[in-house]
């Protein structure tokens, strides 16, 4: 990853699997 | 090039895999502590402690679906410790720092043990 732009992002990355359905 | 770094995925990850277990879903093995029983994911203990590695990468012992820890072990401790695994949050009572410490060690997990005797010290008057 050397020499790439690397732009962080803050956010939820995946769904969230309910305690419960 | 650019790339995306997603800051919490680790931690969302995790989040997900409590909720699986917590649902009882793609748990694959029971711990038992003298009379409890804790359901859990192999992948989740052997990448969290010294000891389910040595146990889940033995041939011989990775299809084991319940294992007894020595009956020395407190429940209450390992309770407290696989919750840590799950969420990366670790409870020290001052009433139950000991057996935590025990348990930690007796799981190898080194860091917290590490953890554990910083906190006896820094309560210490």
């Amino acid at each position: 990853y050397e020499g790439v732009n690397t732009i962080k992002e803050r956010g939820r990355s995946i769904h969230e699997i309910p305690r419960q359905d | 090039d650019s790339c995306i770094q997603f800051t919490r995925h680790a931690s969302d990850v995790l989040l997900n895999l409590n909720r699986l277990r917590s649902r009882d879903i793609l748990t694959d093995v029971t711990i038992l502590v003298n009379r409890q029983q804790f359901r859990a994911h192999k992948t989740v203990l052997m990448a969290c402690s010294g000891l389910f590695y040595t146990i889940f990468t033995d041939s011989h012992k990775c299809n084991l679906n319940a294992i007894s820890l020595d009956p020395k072990v407190d429940p209450e401790g390992f309770a407290i410790l696989l919750e840590f695994m799950y969420t990366s949050r670790l409870t020290l009572k001052e009433s139950l720092i000991m057996s935590i410490m025990n348990t930690a060690i007796y799981l190898q997990m080194d860091h917290v043990v590490d953890t554990c005797h910083r906190f006896i010290k820094s309560s210490d008057p």
